[in-house]
């Protein structure tokens, strides 16, 4: 369950926009410490990051050296993950 | 009211004749049960072939009554990134969803285990993808799992019902759509099938969900057994179609399959609903394959109908639809549905016209409305965007306001149909607005897009707010989706009951020769039309000759007149010297028999084997259009559909890979489309879909499965271990940082470069500076370094001075 009621809580994982392929998107992810989980689905180009060095929720958008991925001009696009509440009906 | 019906299939599930919702034969009380399920099990429609997957919280593989249909291949674990989707069990069975919603779709027939599904022959898997934290990334893999296998996703969730959400898909998602749309299904469009919003009790609106609202998502409402509005239901504009669920007490309920490989009538709300209609758009593709997302969309308007669905707001609009904001277009008709399946034409392309009003200040005051008003001709000046006939209609707003609750949105259609985009929520106090929400409607599905679309916003202040703060339409988009062409052709079925292409000879032929002219009584001296013989004529005209140069066409009751070639419809009796029918159908043909045509009617095609009109082509042939013939299908295939080359069923030895039948290769072979020939797969894979190492499905014996490939031994990070739903062993991923493992969590024995191994777990090298005694004695008697999320940060120090 969400702790922080309507406010958003990030994860330590990261969706990136790399073309070159997956090897390019390995390198930019060590370059950082992130792992690279591998492709988004049917998504080309779009990638799953994961760093275990930041907390695995936090209330706010925890900046560090891993930040500097969303400036990296090898970089197309790059968002954190927050968690989405979702509820079945 | 249904009678006894005495077409009434027996199965020997345990809860069958509790569904009530499939068929009525329930002698002591009266029951309607109008969705025509069994009418379309009746038809052979049964769910054969296609493929059904459930985004939920997993689906209990192994239950007795889902077993048999389980499909591993349209199943992901996306929580726990592996192939079995089982639900993760606990004592308060928090996971149930998905196993219920699944039973619902494929669950087995005539097993003697609990129920029957609606499409009880589907494929059926799970993506268990709930039961973590949810994101747009997991949200989005989710939606994108083998859209070229699985036909329809079906989510029984979404976004918070309290009333006051606003929320959808994330970018990753919308994409994941839009590709679903455009690529699954080899083009013809991944079904998404969503169950619109359970907040009833809470006031909410279903336009506050972006995943109902979205014109790629089928989202459908539920009615009770005796069409009431059930507590749960949330209205809106987006909705489809409507199916049964469970609804007050004294009302009957859905019965379905439970976890732990049980039965249960606990299963309530639309999440019961999403999964009937993903069923029975699983039989309408049975009937055919070749329909695309937007013909579905297409069909589920033109079948769904009001029937006992009891709603103040029942509309009929321009296009004769009616529709409302409880139930859309109203309860599906299986049964109409896989008739106007079978005989569907493909509706044209998409076009998008967008349109905005010049940009102003619009200013909302309390309890006052504001109207802004667009005029369109529907693009009309650029043929890629013109829309004439509408689909979805969307809205795109930017309204500023202190309170979101107190607005009320409408659009007026320029045939005069209002839509309500919004309705007040009384629970959402937000002052956020709606930055660039979409609204999306159903509502005028069929009308002209051109003309003036008014945009109105009511805003009815529900409780005291500052006068003086104002609420601001700041902008707003229309964005029209629809066709430049009438979608529907003339010859398809405008209702289930009307399938059978039926020709009235005489209408046809009233309407072919008005010869209507009046006898002369008085005789004529004038000049006779150039087709009058040497008898002479009454008159001027053709109908006034006395006999004929060449053929005579008519009788004495229908006037009869003389001309040079005999029309359509008719052929020259050489004998005679006159025009007679051709068998009924006929366009073109050499005598009056029905075996004598030449050529077919519209909407009749020849078939050559006995030079007869059909409106149904044998089996190994099918109907081609231009020639109007029933052209012979490719050799391997046992059935195609418009052309000979795309199948729906193969010969023996063939297999379908999507339309086209390929040689069954034998393990260890792959077809290969180019080549047209069995080649070799790769030497780490048992079967495979192409020769590469990444394209295996199983592995070669003594082989691993490792990501997405083969391998003899699990690379460093990696370890061998079996796993469940897979007939082969898997190398798993190690820990963390873990470059050889012997198994699941701290087993490590080698770390990689910058880390060090500690109690058989990988640490980060670095030292911790503040790690003093009376520190380190907290962590251990904590035991502080058992838990994954402090082993990075001073154990290793703590450990290594003792």
């Amino acid at each position: 369950s969400v702790a922080f009621g309507h406010r958003d809580v990030y994860t330590n994982h990261w969706a990136v926009r790399i073309t070159g392929g997956q090897e390019q998107a390995d390198k930019i992810s060590a370059k950082y410490g992130y792992m690279n989980l591998g492709q988004i689905g049917s998504l080309e180009d779009h990638y799953h990051f994961h760093h275990s060095r930041i907390v695995r929720r936090a209330a706010y958008a925890l900046k560090g050296p891993h930040s500097f991925i969303h400036m990296d001009p090898e970089v197309d696009w790059a968002q954190q993950q927050v968690v989405k509440p979702r509820v079945k009906r | 009211h249904a009678q006894i019906d005495p077409s009434f299939i027996h199965f020997n599930d345990p809860k069958w004749f509790n569904m009530w919702y499939i068929h009525c034969n329930d002698k002591s009380s009266h029951c309607r049960s109008e969705m025509n399920i069994q009418a379309a099990w009746q038809r052979g429609y049964t769910g054969k072939n296609v493929v059904v997957t459930i985004l939920d919280d997993g689906i209990e593989r192994n239950h007795p009554d889902l077993a048999q249909n389980y499909d591993h291949l349209a199943s992901y674990d996306v929580n726990g990134n592996d192939h079995d989707p089982t639900p993760r069990y606990d004592s308060r069975n928090e996971n149930i969803h998905g196993t219920r919603c699944a039973g619902e779709v494929a669950a087995v027939a005539n097993n003697s285990h609990c129920m029957v599904g609606i499409a009880y022959n589907a494929h059926i898997g799970g993506i268990r993808m709930l039961d973590g934290d949810v994101t747009d990334i997991v949200e989005a893999k989710s939606l994108g799992i083998r859209p070229d296998y699985i036909d329809i996703y079906s989510a029984s969730w979404g976004p918070k019902d309290d009333g006051k959400t606003v929320d959808g898909p994330g970018p990753l998602t919308k994409q994941a759509f839009e590709r679903g749309i455009k690529k699954g299904r080899k083009g013809l469009g991944s079904i998404f099938v969503w169950a619109s919003g359970n907040g009833g009790r809470q006031g909410d609106h279903c336009s506050c969900d972006g995943y109902t609202s979205s014109i790629y998502t089928i989202s459908i409402s539920s009615t009770t057994e005796n069409g009431n509005r059930p507590w749960y239901l949330e209205a809106c504009s987006s909705i489809l179609a409507t199916t049964y669920s469970s609804g007050d007490f004294n009302e009957r309920k859905i019965v379905t399959t439970d976890i732990r490989q049980r039965c249960t009538d606990g299963h309530t709300g639309t999440s019961v609903s999403a999964p009937i209609v993903a069923g029975i758009i699983a039989l309408a593709l049975e009937a055919n394959f070749l329909l695309t997302w937007r013909d579905v969309q297409h069909l589920l308007v033109r079948t769904s109908r009001p029937v006992h669905l009891k709603a103040d707001d029942w509309r009929t609009n321009a296009a004769g639809h009616r529709v409302s904001h409880l139930y859309g277009f109203g309860l599906v008709d299986a049964e109409a549905m896989v008739l106007e399946a079978e005989k569907w034409r493909t509706v044209p392309s998409q076009h998008t016209c967008s349109q905005m009003p010049e940009r102003r200040i619009r200013y909302i005051h309390a309890g006052q409305s504001v109207n802004s008003s667009i005029t369109t001709s529907g693009c009309s000046e650029e043929p890629e965007q013109h829309v004439d006939h509408l689909e979805h209609v969307v809205v795109k707003v930017l309204v500023v306001h202190p309170r979101r609750g107190d607005l009320e949105i409408n659009l007026i259609s320029p045939s005069g149909m209002k839509s309500q985009l919004l309705a007040k929520r009384l629970f959402d106090s937000s002052n956020e607005g709606f930055r660039n929400w979409e609204f999306m409607t159903v509502h005028f599905w069929g009308e002209k897009a051109e003309g003036t679309w008014t945009l109105e916003i009511i805003d009815s202040p529900s409780k005291l707010r500052n006068p003086e703060v104002l609420g601001n339409l700041k902008e707003w988009t229309l964005i029209l989706h629809g066709t430049s062409q009438n979608p529907y052709q003339p010859y398809s079925g405008q209702h289930s009951s009307s399938r059978m292409l039926e020709i009235p000879a005489s209408q046809e032929f009233q309407e072919e020769q008005q010869l209507e002219a009046e006898e002369e009584q008085d005789e004529y001296n004038g000049s006779c039309h150039s087709e009058c013989g040497d008898q002479g004529c009454d008159g001027p005209d053709a109908e006034h000759c006395l006999n004929c140069v060449h053929f005579s066409l008519g009788s004495l009751k229908s006037d009869r007149s003389c001309v040079s070639h005999c029309p359509l419809g008719h052929y020259e009796d050489m004998v005679s010297r006159r025009c007679r029918r051709c068998y009924k159908g006929c366009e073109r043909c050499v005598g009056q028999s029905a075996g004598d045509c030449v050529s077919c009617r519209r909407g009749l095609y020849l078939n050559r084997l006995n030079s007869s009109c059909t409106d149904t082509c044998p089996p190994g042939y099918f109907a081609d259009e231009n020639q109007r013939q029933c052209l012979k299908c490719h050799d391997t295939c046992m059935r195609c559909l418009r052309y000979a080359d795309r199948c729906t069923a193969c010969r023996e030895r063939y297999s379908l890979a999507g339309m086209t039948c390929v040689p069954q290769c034998t393990d260890g072979t792959f077809f290969h489309l180019e080549e047209m020939t069995c080649s070799p797969c790769h030497s780490s894979c048992r079967t495979c879909t192409g020769p590469g190492k990444e394209e295996c499905i199983q592995c070669a014996e003594d082989y691993l499965q490792q990501e997405w490939g083969c391998v003899q031994t699990c690379t460093p990070g990696f370890y061998s271990g079996e796993s469940a739903g897979v007939p082969h062993k898997m190398c798993h991923r190690c820990e963390e940082n873990c470059l050889s493992c012997s198994g699941p969590g701290t087993t490590c024995t080698k770390c990689k470069e910058g880390y060090s191994l500690v109690s058989r777990t990988c640490i980060v090298n670095a030292s911790c500076n503040n790690a003093d005694e009376v520190f380190c004695e907290m962590v251990k008697s904590n035991r502080l370094c058992e838990k994954k999320l402090y082993r990075q940060f001073c154990c290793r120090t703590c450990l290594m001075n003792g």
